[in-house]
């Protein structure tokens, strides 16, 4: 199997929630 | 004095000065209004009050206000800078500012460490790291094993924590991101750079002359 590589914050960072773009969107 | 009473205003909130927040932040003042009409959109949705409550802010968010998450809530609680449950336009317009391409680096690496310290103790601690991770595995339905969360975790601290005390201090974060600019790639919304030709209804509204 694949050794994990990913940091913690990098999967954290991918949540909608911190993704302030979307008050943007129309 | 009472000049800050917000709990017992009875008069509407009055906008302030587009002059002072664009002094204050890196908008020009046709930024500041051009915000402006997102705000007032925001703001709308639910009481038309001129304030941005929880249920507005999550609703601009996810476009329901069902959705629940732990990050939203961090992210407006950092927001409201005057700790009252809702944020007006100068909170509004100075948080985004930080968001903005051209803020300086070491606001948008204070506000992100801020985002990840949950409870405010100066320090990201393991736990919090993990109560992060499976609130952003719930959210997207991913699957992994507490064995595979831990090692992440793990591997994390081995890297970040270089004074080996089970924290993440604000200046192991900074070390981190130089490290890894794309943990950052949340605190940069393009959008802000063109906010003026997305809501050109500000010229209608604008206080000054070009």
């Amino acid at each position: 199997t694949k050794p994990v590589t990913m940091n913690a914050f990098e999967l954290i960072s991918r949540s909608q929630g911190l993704n302030l773009s979307n008050l943007f969107e129309k | 004095l009472g000049c800050c009473d917000t709990k017992n205003r009875k008069t509407p909130y009055r906008l302030e000065n587009p002059e002072i927040i664009a002094s204050e932040t890196v908008f020009s003042v046709s930024e500041v209004e051009a915000l402006y009409e997102l705000y007032k959109k925001i703001s709308s949705a639910v009481v038309d009050d001129g304030l941005i409550n929880k249920e507005e802010f999550q609703l601009a968010l996810f476009k329901t206000n069902k959705k629940e998450s732990i990050f939203a809530e961090r992210v407006f609680n950092l927001f409201d800078t005057k700790n009252n449950g809702v944020l007006d336009f100068g909170e509004f317009a100075r948080a985004l500012s930080i968001f903005h391409p051209d803020a300086p680096l070491n606001e948008k690496i204070d506000f992100s460490f801020r985002l990840y310290d949950l409870k405010q103790q100066g320090y990201i601690g393991r736990e919090e790291v993990k109560h992060m991770m499976l609130a952003t595995l719930a959210e997207s339905g991913m699957n992994l094993s507490d064995e595979v969360i831990e090692n992440i975790i793990d591997k994390t601290f081995e890297e970040a924590d270089t004074k080996h005390d089970g924290r993440i201090d604000k200046d192991e974060w900074e070390s981190l991101v130089l490290q890894h600019p794309s943990l950052l790639k949340n605190m940069t919304l393009q959008y802000l750079r063109d906010i003026t030709t997305t809501f050109p209804s500000f010229v209608f509204y604008s206080q000054v002359e070009d």
